[in-house]
């Protein structure tokens, strides 16, 4: 299963994560 | 009489054969052209229509009632004890680290966490809704976005329709008619996470945001792994899933949850209408894919004069995946 996050943010929104980490519900996925 | 059985005799000899044969060419020639093309090996139209007229469907609702059968209590060990081994369920985490006590193996799959062990990030403005592997993220600006590094899926087959007639009046593209700001601030982002079969199968709210329309497309429920989701381009638009759209501060929002064939239920908490995986007879191959119908609800019920059903804080549980 998936889930999969479609949104609107910022131009200067940055993400936090990298292609195939594991992550746990909670962590951050980006800062503005 | 005789003719018809030496007919039969000669087909039931020689077509399997010829399957095969005809399987293989057109998988050499496929794997030809995509190195000739340099494009990653993804599947032909003809591959992706044999895989969407295999019995998923059936299969799943047959694992599902399995799974939903009663465990004898002295097998409960051993087969949880394997489950977890296999996938790395670390069942300490588990608000009942006990495997005696979940009687099924559909309420094992979707065992509750302890309170507090996992922590919701209280500054940044979008967390993990869900324990897994981010298959892909960044900008979802163009109509062609990806679900892993080179294959790509249609935004408009993923989401449907644009909401509003305005929307869809406006010369600019989807992805930008989506958006809810119009002073060129804001930008379309995805990020995609997959749930292996040993994770946390609960998920949460990522930012505080209202849903105001829910979505639910019919559909396949075909393997959604990382290897299959870089095999088949559009394989999110193929797939049945519950999209909830609304707005966060930031504005437009969505949240989907894409069903596969293990795990082929999506449960809502806040949604008891919504009943997924049914039954939808033997249309094998009944839709061209990502054609498939989609029930919508409005949920902001501000229209019915009460207030809208559900807004959603960070880290608020949302709903689960039910196996079969």
């Amino acid at each position: 299963s998936t889930i999969v996050l479609l949104f609107e943010a910022p131009k200067n929104f940055q993400f936090d994560i990298v292609a195939g980490q594991t992550i746990k519900v909670g962590e951050s996925l980006g800062h503005i | 009489r005789n003719a018809i059985s030496r007919w039969t005799g000669f087909l039931l000899r020689w077509a399997p054969m010829g399957l095969c044969v005809f399987g293989a060419i057109e998988w050499q020639l496929h794997k030809f052209r995509s190195i000739r093309d340099g494009a990653p090996r993804t599947a032909s139209e003809f591959q992706s229509r044999v895989y969407c007229s295999l019995p998923l469907r059936i299969m799943s609702r047959c694992w599902g009632w399995l799974a939903a059968c009663y465990m004898p209590n002295p097998l409960r060990p051993y087969v949880y004890g394997w489950y977890s081994s296999m996938f790395k369920v670390n069942i300490e985490e588990a608000l009942y680290s006990d495997f005696n006590h979940y009687s099924s193996m559909a309420e094992f799959f979707t065992r509750p966490l302890k309170e507090g062990v996992r922590v919701i990030n209280g500054k940044s403005p979008l967390v993990s809704p869900a324990d897994g592997k981010v298959l892909h993220f960044g900008s979802a600006s163009d109509s062609l976005i990806e679900q892993v590094k080179g294959v790509s899926y249609s935004i408009e087959d993923f989401l449907g329709p644009l909401q509003t007639v305005e929307q869809s009046r406006e010369a600019m593209s989807y992805a930008q008619a989506l958006k809810q700001k119009r002073d060129g601030s804001t930008e379309l982002y995805q990020c995609v996470i997959y749930l292996a079969p040993g994770d946390y199968h609960r998920f949460h709210s990522p930012t505080a945001w209202e849903p105001t329309v829910r979505r639910h497309f019919s559909g396949e429920l075909l393997s959604v792994s990382p290897k299959v989701a870089g095999w088949l381009p559009g394989l999110f638009c193929l797939n049945e899933r519950v999209l909830y759209m609304g707005h966060w501060n930031h504005g437009f929002f969505s949240y989907t949850a894409v069903g596969a064939t293990n795990v082929g239920s999506v449960e809502i908490y806040m949604d008891s209408e919504l009943k997924t995986n049914r039954w939808n007879g033997f249309k094998v191959g009944a839709h061209p894919p990502s054609t498939y119908e989609y029930d919508e609800l409005l949920l902001n019920a501000k229209q019915h004069g009460k207030q809208s059903l559900q807004k959603f804080e960070k880290g608020d549980l949302v709903g689960q995946f039910n196996m079969g």
